[in-house]
């Protein structure tokens, strides 16, 4: 018999409008 | 020499390695400055099958930080790209091809067996082996929809200063500019004659630009068909709102051009292999619109065929329609108050909606359907021109 395949990990992710705040606080704290 | 350059192709595995300082110059070439054209000749969604190479091995090497971090700059890399050429279709297409390519290899190698019918078996070795990336996937999906947007917003603004002239005001079947409606001066929403009047060859040779991009931008054919949909729906709703606005083209001549129009644009759509995306049936209101203005519109028999026919009007365009409704000449009488009440009386049980003019900014839902690919992993060749020789072929 086959080993079961480990089950993977779920990599959280930010939304894609969080993605943004992200970004943009980054670009407003470089100088 | 040769022995050991074989004995490396047959052990690519499909992945690429990168070391966690080169992320940034992997992105800078391979998403920001990366031009389009560049790319021309090799497979469609080059970046696309990249990309997932080096989430692969990430992925194989157990490390979630860099899957992590490589997604995250990937989709800010495409954001900004994006931001940057928001009037460029090519580029717009180009992203969007990618993306939703990116989307489809998390889904097709994602070891969801829903997602692994079409795949052989090599392709089953290319799954991810350590992690679960469903919410990327939705964040790639929602990225998607956003590219698409710009896309379209890009198609409609070249669009939309052809319309009127190419649809309601340029002459193309000989002898009609003699059956004008007289008494009015030539009007048009973009300066008489000047250089902004447009036929409506300008707009099917603008569509065919916009078809051969997306063509040879691999975009799947589904959402070509979308894109196709939703800029023959503007193109219907800014004429029919331009006809209900307009005396001087309610007339039976431009009821003639415009089924022409219609015909041609309909005609091209076949020869694109386009007419099942449900352009035509967007089209409807404006056809039956043509049709009206052919129809004869004096008896009650002459107002039964108008109301059956007009389905896809509302009750409140018929009758503007019918009052603009301008006579070819001293001949044709203008449509009477007892008929036009004749029809309303008709089409009292109609349930229609009180607004007369279409909103030509909707947009339709737009889907992506799952595509996988038939290409493996370690066929694919990178060329010399992608500036990626830091990238290890594992």
């Amino acid at each position: 018999v086959a080993p079961r395949p480990r089950p993977r990990v779920l990599l959280k992710a930010p939304t894609l409008a969080e993605m943004e705040e992200m970004t943009t606080s980054e670009e407003e704290e470089s100088p | 020499r040769q022995v050991t350059v074989q004995r490396k192709e047959k052990d690519f595995q499909g992945m690429l390695e990168y070391h966690k300082e080169d992320e940034a110059l992997l992105i800078r070439n391979l998403v920001t400055e990366l031009k389009p054209q560049t790319l021309a000749g090799t497979v469609p969604c080059l970046p696309a099958y990249i990309l997932y190479m080096c989430i692969r091995h990430a992925d194989y090497v157990n490390d979630d930080l860099k899957v992590h971090s490589l997604l995250t700059s990937t989709i800010n890399g495409i954001k900004k790209v994006l931001k940057k050429h928001n009037d460029d279709f090519e580029m717009t297409t180009f992203w969007l091809s990618n993306t939703c390519r990116l989307l489809h290899c998390l889904k097709q190698y994602s070891g969801d067996e829903g997602f692994m019918t079409r795949n052989t078996a090599k392709q089953n070795e290319h799954c991810l082996k350590n992690f679960d990336l469903t919410e990327y996937r939705q964040v790639l999906s929602d990225l998607s929809i956003q590219i698409y947007q710009q896309l379209i917003k890009i198609a409609e603004g070249v669009l939309q200063p052809m319309i009127v002239s190419a649809m309601l005001e340029n002459e193309s079947i000989q002898g009609l500019c003699g059956v004008k409606p007289t008494g009015y001066r030539k009007r048009s929403s973009s300066m008489a004659d000047g250089e902004n009047s447009y036929c409506l060859e300008a707009i099917i040779r603008q569509m065919n630009c916009f078809h051969t991009v997306m063509c040879d931008q691999g975009l799947d054919p589904e959402i070509t068909l979308q894109v196709f949909k939703q800029l023959f729906y503007m193109i219907t709703a800014v004429t029919l709102n331009n006809l209900l606005l307009r005396k001087d083209v309610c007339s039976w001549s431009t009821g003639m051009q415009l089924r022409y129009n219609i015909s041609q644009l309909e005609e091209w759509l076949r020869g694109k292999n386009l007419h099942q995306s449900g352009a035509v049936q967007t089209m409807e209101p404006l056809i039956q619109a043509a049709q009206l203005l052919q129809l004869k519109k004096k008896t009650p028999e002459d107002a039964e065929a108008i109301c059956s026919l007009c389905t896809s009007l509302s009750t409140q365009q018929i009758v503007k329609i019918l009052n603009l409704y301008t006579p070819l000449n001293e001949f044709e009488e203008r449509v009477t108050v007892s008929f036009i009440r004749k029809i309303q009386a008709q089409l009292q049980e109609r349930n229609d909606p009180q607004q007369l003019l279409l909103d030509y900014k909707h947009m339709f839902p737009v889907l992506f359907p799952f595509n996988p690919s038939s290409l493996t992993m370690d066929s694919i060749h990178i060329p010399a021109c992608l500036n990626l020789e830091f990238l290890n072929e594992v």
